[in-house]
């Protein structure tokens, strides 16, 4: 038996939407320890990464590890049935076919349980060595959002680069060309709206714009993101969910050809 | 131009 209980079922619908853009179906392991998910988009460009701890969960029960394979434009329909202060409930069995969702308004006056087919998804587990990264970026997400919606409109790809005196975001196209430099300002009134480098050596990276705009998709998750690069591997682009985990994509650099 | 990398480039299946 399975069940998972998030009295901010909010927070769930929104990990949904930031993942819903890159994924059309993907596996939730479910462990005594919390839920993951780890996927591939189709194009085998980026990687969606996370994780959602048992602790985090109002009431967490999993008597044995089960493999939940969603289509997620189908639980993205469920999902909108719950309204945002619904408490939502994840139940399924050890080897059903269904999972089951009950959203319930926080008066407990209104119950809902929607259930859904599960499916057999062949999943591509990828290694993901640990890194030292040569520069760790943490800026407000919302400016992170803003700056690759921005460049998106000038360009296809966007290069970060990174000295430890900022971090600069360029795009090139047909219409001219566009930079956006961000100091490192860690002396601000609310720690959100800093922006941190933690800099070993500078880096220059180009990556598709299209990817870090669906990233930015988790934006509503946290209020800062945390960008990890060095030379010729891919980005890690981190949301931390407060007391629940995290989301991350990888993302492969654009190389010379 | 530079042209889009694959992740398995970089990541093992395991």
């Amino acid at each position: 038996m399975f069940e998972a209980r998030l009295v901010q079922g909010a927070l769930l619908k929104k990990v949904l939407e930031s993942i819903k853009d890159l994924l059309n179906e993907a596996t939730w392991e479910c462990a005594a320890t919390g839920i993951s998910l780890q996927a591939m988009d189709s194009s085998h460009v980026s990687l969606v990464a996370l994780n959602l701890r048992s602790d985090g969960f109002d009431k967490y029960r999993c008597d044995r590890n089960v493999s939940l394979g969603m289509n997620l434009t189908n639980m993205a329909k469920i999902m909108k049935c719950a309204s945002n202060d619904d408490v939502i409930t994840i139940k399924a069995q050890d080897d059903a076919d269904t999972v089951t969702f009950v959203f319930e308004t926080p008066n407990q006056e209104k119950i809902s349980d929607y259930e859904m087919k599960l499916m057999n998804l062949d999943t591509e587990h990828l290694g993901i060595p640990d890194t030292d990264y040569s520069c760790i970026v943490k800026m407000p997400s919302v400016e992170f959002q803003r700056i690759c919606r921005d460049l998106s409109q000038i360009g296809d790809s966007v290069v970060i680069s990174c000295t430890k005196e900022g971090v600069k975001f360029s795009a090139a196209g047909d219409l001219g060309t566009g930079n956006v430099k961000l100091a490192q300002n860690a002396n601000v009134d609310k720690e959100e709206e800093a922006v941190v480098i933690e800099m070993q050596e500078p880096v220059s990276l180009t990556f598709a714009c299209r990817y870090l705009n669906s990233f930015t998709k988790a934006t509503p998750l946290a209020p800062q993101v945390q960008l990890s690069m060095s030379s010729d591997v891919p980005l890690v682009v981190e949301y931390k969910l407060e007391d629940m985990g995290y989301v991350r994509y990888y993302l492969a650099p654009k190389i010379e050809d | 131009t530079p042209v889009q990398n694959d992740l398995q480039e970089y990541f093992a299946l395991v």
